[in-house]
């Protein structure tokens, strides 16, 4: 038996946006740790990597480690079906053929069930070595995104740049070109609002603009977004979801050869 | 312009 509860439903829902445009389907490992979920897009060029912990849900049984692998469209079909105010509790058998949403209104008057098929799927299973970041870099997700909309206008790829003098996004195309600066915050009331670089060694990296739009679907389940970059490695952009996990993906970057 | 490199290029098969 498998029975995940959540009080705040609308979590799952905005999972399901931040995921269902760049996979199609993808597997939930389901174990006593939590929930994680390991998929690249169909072209090899991102992966995500989703983690959510058993100690963050408001009841949470799993009695046997199971993988349920799921088409996103469907599963993001039946969360729309959810009340942003519902709670969400996800129930499966041992070696299950179908899993089950239940959705709750807080006053728990209306109560429905959502029965979906699962798929038997093959997916490669990547190993993410640890790594020490070159530069990290942290700042509110809502301007990371209006950066990289902003920026994708003027061609397929934004440069990413990041030096002690703060982090620079770049871009060009036929209609000229367009750079976006942000230094480090001084003075910060609010934290969500800062921007914060760590840095070892500066770095430039050539990132896809389709990509960082995708990720950036994620960007209602936090405040502040996590870039890391190092040479040799994949971008890593983190969106912390409350207190139960998180949301990574990571971009392979565009090379010179 | 820049070749997209692929995830696999940096991460290996489990």
């Amino acid at each position: 038996m498998f029975e995940a509860r959540l009080a705040k439903g609308a979590i799952f829902k905005k999972i399901l946006e931040a995921v269902k445009d760049l996979l199609t389907e993808a597997s939930w490992d389901c174990g006593d740790m939590g929930i994680t979920l390991q998929a690249m897009d169909n072209a090899h060029v991102s992966l995500v990597s989703l983690n959510l912990r058993s100690d963050g849900f408001d009841k949470y049984r799993c009695d046997r480690n199971l993988t349920m692998g799921m088409n996103l469209g469907s599963m993001s079909k039946i969360l729309k079906c959810a009340g942003n105010d519902d709670i969400v509790t996800i129930r499966a058998q041992d070696n299950p053929d179908t899993v089950t949403f239940v959705f709750e209104s807080e006053n728990g008057e209306k109560q429905s069930d959502y029965e979906m098929k699962l798929m038997s799927l093959d997916l490669e299973h990547l190993q993410i070595p640890e790594t020490e970041y070159a530069c990290v870099v942290k700042m509110p997700a809502g301007e990371f995104a209006r950066i990289c909309r902003d920026l994708s206008q003027f061609g397929d790829s934004i440069v990413i740049s990041c030096s002690k003098q703060g982090v620079k996004f770049s871009a060009s195309g036929d209609i000229g070109s367009a750079n976006v600066k942000l230094a480090q915050s001084s003075n910060v009331d609010k934290e969500e609002e800062a921007v914060t670089i760590e840095m070892q060694e500066p770095v430039s990296f050539t990132y896809a603009c389709r990509y960082l739009n995708f990720f950036t679907k994620a960007t209602p389940l936090s405040a502040q977004v996590k870039l890391s970059m190092s040479p040799e490695y994949p971008l890593m952009v983190e969106y912390a979801i409350d207190d139960i996990g998180q949301i990574r993906y990571f971009l392979a970057p565009k090379i010179e050869d | 312009a820049p070749r997209q490199s692929s995830i696999s290029d940096f991460f290996i098969n489990r």
